[in-house]
């Protein structure tokens, strides 16, 4: 089915959705603050 | 799924315009659907058996039109203009639309530079018009335009016909998602399963610390 | 028989309003009915406020000792935690909206009022309390709900509470524990001071059939944008308090800890265990935040792996 085909086609080249050094930068700097939160947390905890 | 759905209606008419005339008729249908504002799908049009008859006819340059629309690009008509009729201006327009949609399959950050070359266009003011009110407003794309950057980032493009072999790379590509979602599926379960034997350990030592407080306690009393 | 409940009899209605039960037990309503239309637009209303307190009225009928909210609509005033009555910048406005209301065929009367406290929860400050005793006064059977819209994006579920004041002077039974939730420092002794002159009820939601297919419908077009969000994006600044707050709070348990050692031998015991309460409570504050962290970057990690690690 052409149709389908077509959408499918269109879905998949919007993958990856986000794919850049600014994101990975960011991503990984939320990754960091929350490790930081739960190891505060896990010291407040002691 | 929009342009879709708004554009199934066309190709069913045209296919029935096809099915219903023979030879030269057909180039008017050809001509017709290939400047219709609102299609930009042409596999089924050219999987009808009257199209395919053109092959090897003095039409036949009609049929390589209807297949540079179904997958080519502005550029590869340039290249064989010898073979392929006189377009029409909506005929030029809608194939330079069909080029962004092919330049959007290989990359998401489309420069002005890039595009200004593949669409025969002089200006910036003029690519951006082009790209606001013929690619964006029609609904074939969707994007941020950067005029900083000088580039077109594209959120979203239309699919265009399927080329000889890309279904492999789709299959193969869906697969690969399919197996990245199970494995995160498992992992998430595995990850719950964890979870829940922790906080079982958990309250199970904590009662075991206060069972020896109450112990020391009556001890020491 | 679920819509049944949308049906208002009227002269059931003025009849308890003549019996007037509430006058002989001021704890007599327990239990508060929210309909789901009237929860969408008081979340809606408080969330658009952003972090101004916003306030609104909410109409509905009563059934024994429930108070069942049909509606909601919004009032054209803010900052209702900054003045001692806010509510009578929109008086007028009220009494044109309730008499246009049943000129349109709505019924039901004003049953309460709802405001908002963003990102600092669900209880009655010393201005709401005095609000909510002077429009039980007047205006019986009446109810005030509060909602946390900032809270409510970053647990993922809505923080909303009802409450009810008791009369002036009447001293509470022991009241049952309730669930425990975080006050911040600059609001804990306006908390703490009034928490006794009022009791929460419990909230159920009901919706029409209408409503659960029109539910359905927007779920459908708005899938994306609330799977879209991260509450780490959106509640940045309110956790950066949140963990400001904590910090202060850890400060004052600290310099608490070291008087304690120097002040008089009173009661050391007690002391001991007010402080070893106050750390607990500080932990169970730091444990929360720290979930909803997790949460959100949970969901952020299960979007990216579902999303931009597959390749072409």
């Amino acid at each position: 089915e052409n149709s389908l085909l077509r959408q499918v086609s269109s879905l998949l080249r919007r993958l990856p959705a986000i794919e850049s050094e600014k994101f990975q930068d960011d991503f990984l700097m939320e990754y960091n603050d929350t490790l930081l939160v739960s190891y505060l947390a896990m010291f407040t905890n002691c | 799924m929009d342009i879709e759905q708004r554009q199934a209606e066309h190709i069913e008419y045209f296919v029935k315009q096809a099915s219903a005339v023979r030879g030269s008729a057909l180039t008017t249908v050809i001509v017709d659907a290939t400047s219709h504002p609102s299609l930009f799908a042409f596999s089924e049009i050219l999987a009808v058996p009257n199209i395919l008859e053109l092959e090897g006819t003095e039409n036949s340059m009609y049929l390589y039109l209807l297949r540079l629309f179904a997958q080519g690009t502005w550029t590869q008509y340039k290249n064989f203009t010898g073979n392929l009729p006189q377009l029409v201006p909506d005929q030029v327009l809608k194939l330079k639309q069909l080029t962004v949609l092919t330049l959007a399959e290989t990359t998401k950050v489309l420069p002005y530079d890039l595009l200004m070359q593949e669409l025969d266009v002089s200006n910036v003011r003029e690519l951006e018009d082009f790209l606001i009110n013929e690619c964006m407003y029609v609904g074939i794309v969707r994007g941020k335009l950067d005029q900083l950057r000088r580039c077109f980032e594209v959120q979203f493009a239309a699919g265009r016909d399927l080329r000889p072999g890309q279904l492999a790379s789709m299959i193969e590509t869906l697969s690969d998602w399919l197996m990245t979602s199970d494995n995160l599926l498992v992992s998430i379960q595995e990850k719950i399963k964890w979870a829940d034997t922790m906080s079982q350990l958990d309250k199970k030592h904590h009662k075991d610390i206060e069972e020896k407080v109450d112990e020391v306690k009556k001890t020491l009393s | 028989s679920s819509d049944a409940i949308f049906y208002y009899d009227e002269t059931a209605q003025t009849k308890f309003q003549q019996e007037k039960p509430w006058t002989n037990d001021p704890h007599y309503f327990k239990r508060v009915k929210i309909s789901a239309l009237a929860l969408l637009k008081m979340v809606v209303h408080a969330r658009s406020g952003g972090t101004i307190e916003v306030m609104g009225l909410m109409q509905g009928k009563t059934d024994g000792d429930a108070i069942i909210v049909m509606d909601a609509f919004a009032l054209p005033v803010e900052g209702t935690e900054t003045r001692v009555n806010a509510q009578a910048d929109a008086y007028e406005y009220m009494v044109d909206y309730s008499q246009t209301n049943k000129q349109a065929g709505r019924l039901e009367n004003v049953v309460g009022w709802y405001h908002s406290h963003p990102g600092y929860g669900c209880w009655l400050s010393g201005i709401d309390v005095s609000t909510q005793m002077l429009n039980q006064q007047f205006q019986e059977p009446f109810l005030a709900v509060v909602i946390d819209p900032t809270r409510t994006v970053s647990a993922g579920k809505v923080e909303i509470g009802a409450f009810r004041t008791y009369p002036e002077g009447y001293k509470p039974p022991d009241e049952p524990v309730s669930e425990y939730q975080t006050i911040p420092l600059n609001k804990i002794e306006d908390f703490g001071v009034h928490c006794k002159q009022y009791y929460s009820l419990d909230i159920t939601y009901f919706k029409s059939s209408l409503d659960s297919h029109l539910l359905d419908l927007l779920w459908n077009k708005y899938w994306v944008n609330t799977l879209s969000s991260s509450p780490l994006l959106g509640n940045g600044d309110y956790v950066a308090g949140q963990i400001s707050d904590l910090a202060e709070k850890l400060e004052q348990a600290e310099n608490q800890l070291s008087h304690s050692r120097f002040g008089p031998l009173i009661a050391p015991a007690q002391r001991k265990k007010e402080e070893e309460s106050q750390l607990a409570k500080i932990t169970c504050d730091s444990a929360k935040i720290t979930v909803e962290q997790v949460h959100g970057l949970m969901s952020q990690v299960i979007k990216d792996i579902l999303f931009n690690t597959v390749r072409q």
